[in-house]
């Protein structure tokens, strides 16, 4: 059930998207936030074989199964997290990166995120005045249990306040601002962990990039049921 | 022929001031490559910032020691050619013919040329991004392939006001850059602005046909009982040729020890 091999033919040149069968599975361990379970990950490999070469590449990620729903309360006006349609208590720390010289690696990432862990914290949220953060970030996240809550990067430097004022309009380039969304969203969407993308920090991006984020990531239509962990046999895609 | 898959290039890096060097990124990777021992030389972080590889050898002192960070000079006061660096390293790679390289930057600040055997490329600005280059037809046929990267600070670095304050004089929000370098209520000013080659460095080695940025997507029915992955690939034909493809996906989980099921 979970190894399926398929055909397609590439034309010289040509760059093509793809899309596996769905994979079936019957109860899979679920990837729970720290505190709430385990957090199963699943080892997934995609390959190529090329005929007349052989092996031409291989790629493998780390995969957690897990539902994450968030909403603003409107009785509170809180924002509330649900994952596998289970309300969490959110504990959440401040994060704007390892080390102020960039000196990243594994080791410093681990011994962090433990840390985060071990203080009994589930979520980290990335400042958008910092890093979008790096793999081996989400990685150990993903391993440790810490949701993740990343902004993109628009603070108060862009927003046409302070003295002296900041240009009001965010970054110069907002080609260049999409450009670098759009990478490192595929840069990290395969982690466990990453929970929200927020478009700043305590503001709203200018509209043009606010509608080009949000309509960038907003849900497929095809996982849009609301209630699909309710859905019957009988509503089998 | 060369194994499939990713080398990182996270050792043997050095480093030099751009002003302190007279040759071009040509001679520096082709009749003149540097030399440890050489001034203005250096022992480069890669990753990390040009600050990083100038506290490493001790040209300047670790700004996050006492009131050290005023004994450094700021960006705003030396110009961003101050900060602007060659960083070079070498690596070995011998192709068969149907094999292709890439050599990836994962993420640098802020914008870049390369030179590799000569040939020159350009990384362009913004520090998140991803650069990646197939460099298949400027490597070495010898296997031995020299590589120097001039790195750029942020168009925008700023001035840091006397008082300091949040995000110094915001001039670093007009780049697509990190933005607490020049100063916060809980931070120092950076003063290179974190300039540099600030993420992992590798080499990737496909056939082919190359797996570029999968997408794995879960859906939920039946209260968790009955669960989907969904995968979607792009690939890329590289050859001259129709390649005939055979893709696999496969999904382990580890229950104990050493075994798997599939």
């Amino acid at each position: 059930e979970h190894l399926q091999t398929q055909q397609l033919s590439i034309h010289p040149g040509a760059r093509v998207q793809y899309t596996f069968p769905q994979l079936f599975f019957y109860k899979p361990n679920l990837w729970w936030p720290n505190g709430m379970g385990k957090q199963a990950l699943y080892n997934v490999q995609i390959s190529v074989e090329v005929k007349g070469y052989g092996k031409s590449d291989s790629w493998s990620h780390l995969f957690g199964f897990r539902k994450i729903e968030t909403y603003i309360d409107n009785a509170t006006g809180g924002r509330l997290f649900k994952v596998n349609g289970q309300p969490i208590f959110i504990r959440g720390g401040n994060w704007i990166l390892s080390d102020g010289l960039l000196r990243l690696s594994k080791e410093r990432y681990r011994t962090d995120i433990k840390f985060h862990a071990d203080m009994n914290l589930n979520m980290i949220r990335c400042w958008a005045g910092g890093l979008a953060e790096r793999p081996e970030f989400y990685h150990y996240c993903d391993i440790y249990g810490l949701l993740v809550w990343q902004e993109f990067w628009i603070t108060g430097d862009v927003d046409g306040r302070g003295i002296p004022v900041s240009n009001p309009n965010g970054p110069l380039d907002h080609d260049l601002f999409m450009l670098c969304a759009r990478d490192t969203v595929k840069l990290l969407r395969n982690h466990a962990s990453l929970a929200l993308w927020v478009g700043g920090n305590e503001q709203v991006p200018p509209k043009n990039l606010n509608d080009a984020l949000k309509n960038d990531l907003k849900l497929h239509p095809y996982f849009e049921s609301p209630n699909e962990t309710e859905n019957s046999v009988a509503d089998l895609p | 022929m060369a194994e499939i898959g990713k080398t990182k290039l996270d050792s043997g890096w050095l480093a030099a001031r751009s002003t302190e060097v007279q040759l071009t990124g040509t001679q520096l990777t082709t009749t003149h490559p540097p030399t440890k021992s050489t001034a203005p030389w250096m022992e480069a972080a890669v990753p990390g910032t040009v600050l990083a590889t100038l506290v490493k050898n001790k040209v300047v002192p670790n700004p996050f020691y006492g009131l050290e960070n005023e004994a450094i000079v700021d960006i705003a006061d030396s110009g961003r050619e101050f900060y602007t660096f060659w960083f070079f390293t070498t690596f070995q790679c011998k192709l068969s013919e149907k094999q292709h390289l890439d050599l990836n930057f994962r993420a640098i600040n802020y914008a870049g040329e390369l030179y590799l055997n000569g040939h020159r490329k350009v990384l362009p600005k913004g520090m998140f991004r991803r650069h990646s280059l197939d460099v298949t037809d400027i490597l070495h046929p010898d296997g031995q392939n020299l590589l120097v990267v001039l790195i750029y600070p942020p168009d925008h670095p700023g001035r840091i006001p006397p008082e300091g304050g949040q995000g110094g004089d915001h001039e670093i929000g007009k780049d697509v850059a990190a933005q607490y370098v020049e100063g916060w209520d809980w931070m120092a000013p950076i003063r290179d602005r974190n300039t540099g080659i600030w993420d992992e460095v590798s080499i990737y080695v496909t056939g082919p046909v190359k797996i570029i940025d999968p997408h794995l997507v879960s859906s939920f029915f039946d209260n968790y009982r009955r669960v989907y992955l969904h995968a979607t690939t792009e690939f890329e034909n590289r050859s001259s040729w129709v390649a005939e493809c055979s893709l696999n996906i496969q999904v382990t989980t580890e229950l104990e020890g050493d075994v798997c099921l599939v």
